[in-house]
């Protein structure tokens, strides 16, 4: 179960406070996967109390004041939502999905999610297997609203380094081809990893959308076989 | 392959913290998770000169825990005005529990609204653990009288804070708390935010 509150002094109005957490949940709490099942109680709280004292509450007409502090809540909410998924259970990796260039939002999220909640997937990341064949295949099983967001001869789907090393990006498939020059030795660097990126570029349109999941391990299984006793 | 063990408590728990004014938090020992950790916590809204505003996203499961149904009564009655506690307990989720479990839910708020002296709904509440178990309510009740009536109990500093993010972990390897200041660029106003959240599996929400 993701259980949260967000806490904050400033003051805001009711209807701007659940447009800003509304949005921040969509963009953080709502991009995280540990396992694919979804709770009974989910639920994320935010209280603004207006200890601060400002001539005027933040409200949704003052948009300048207001896209600063939603800005803030996202990144802020964001924060908060990767922690639970470095806390997944049993996790040994924490990886970011990264899809790029969709038609529309929801499709680029429908992908994300559909590589997020894959156990081979998952697998094959806590194995430091770079078996991008996988990838392929939950992008191509994923129920898109709109099967333009998908055409397989632009499609590019990378491995992403994230501790700063060269080169950072590995090319696994480029515009639909799998790349045969794979360097496996540098593929096997970047799995190591305990932060990664898997870059998904639809090439169709603009749209983007950023998920973060992690491996599945065997401690999982040991953690989750054994709850309710 | 065999994989070293991370310590995740101490690569991601924080040594100190910024918190936002006029709030108040504490927690306790309820005794309904069998090892006797930190069960039960409260956060409460101290600033009496602006009334607060509240809102909150829920699971969109079908089968809704009765601390879901209730706080969402609670945010449809109040319209999200003076909400000016929440209420959390580990261990059992009050989920799949009926009538009782609603009982309770409502219960749990009550306990609070009466000691916070609030005659209207005022309080929110989220409970996690296991599913299809009953509430443990004379336990939950004892705990929230104790942590009003034991001044050292409710406090805002960082101790306080973190040992109400360690009262909503279950399977959590360590407690989830953010904080940071932020600062308005139109009027240079300072604020504070602080996020405290519990999750390790059955992770995958879809809230609205």
């Amino acid at each position: 179960t993701l259980l949260g509150f967000i806490l904050t002094d400033l003051q805001i109005t009711p209807r701007a406070l659940k447009k800003m957490l509304s949005n921040a949940t969509m963009r953080s709490f709502n991009c995280i996967s540990v396992d694919g099942d979804m709770s009974t109680n989910d639920t994320i709280t935010m209280i603004a109390n207006g200890a601060v004292e400002t001539n005027k509450p933040v409200d949704i007409e003052n948009a300048q004041v207001f896209n600063e502090v939603q800005e803030n809540v996202t990144s802020f909410a964001q924060q908060l939502a990767q922690l639970v998924v470095r806390d997944g259970e049993g996790s040994t990796k924490f990886v970011t999905v990264k899809v790029l260039n969709s038609l529309n939002f929801n499709d680029a999220k429908t992908i994300a999610e559909t590589i997020s909640n894959s156990n081979l997937v998952k697998t094959a990341l806590y194995g430091e297997d770079a078996n991008w064949g996988r990838i392929l295949c939950a992008i191509g099983y994923s129920k898109l609203n709109d099967i333009k967001s998908l055409k397989p001869e632009k499609l590019n789907v990378s491995f992403v380094a994230t501790d700063g090393s060269e080169p950072k990006e590995l090319k696994l498939l480029i515009n639909g081809v799998p790349n045969l020059d794979l360097d496996e030795k540098r593929a096997s660097q970047i799995l190591a990893l305990p932060d990664l990126e898997i870059l998904v570029d639809l090439g169709t349109g603009s749209e983007k959308c950023q998920f973060w999941t992690c491996d599945l391990s065997h401690e999982y299984v040991t953690i989750n076989g054994d709850y309710r006793s | 392959k065999e994989k070293i063990p991370i310590n995740k408590y101490s690569l991601y728990v924080p040594k100190c913290g910024v918190f936002p004014k006029g709030f108040k938090v504490g927690s306790i020992a309820s005794g309904v998770k069998k090892n006797g950790n930190l069960d039960l916590g409260i956060i409460v809204n101290t600033n009496t000169k602006t009334p607060s505003s509240a809102s909150a996203v829920f699971t969109t499961n079908r089968f809704k825990a009765a601390p879901v149904l209730q706080s969402q009564r609670v945010l449809q009655e109040t319209k999200g005005s003076n909400i000016n506690s929440i209420v959390v307990n580990s261990g059992c989720a009050n989920s799949i529990t009926g009538e009782i479990g609603l009982k309770d839910a409502k219960s749990m708020c009550d306990i609070v609204n009466k000691q916070l002296k609030s005659d209207k709904p005022s309080t929110l509440v989220m409970s996690t653990g296991v599913i299809g178990q009953k509430l443990q309510m004379d336990k939950i009740e004892k705990g929230l009288v104790e942590i009003f009536e034991n001044k050292k109990i409710l406090g805002d500093d960082f101790e306080h804070w973190l040992n109400v993010a360690k009262s909503i972990c279950t399977t959590d390897t360590f407690p989830k708390l953010v904080t940071n200041k932020f600062r308005l660029s139109s009027t240079g106003q300072e604020y504070t935010l602080t996020g405290i959240a519990k999750g390790a599996g059955m992770i995958c929400p879809n809230m609205a």
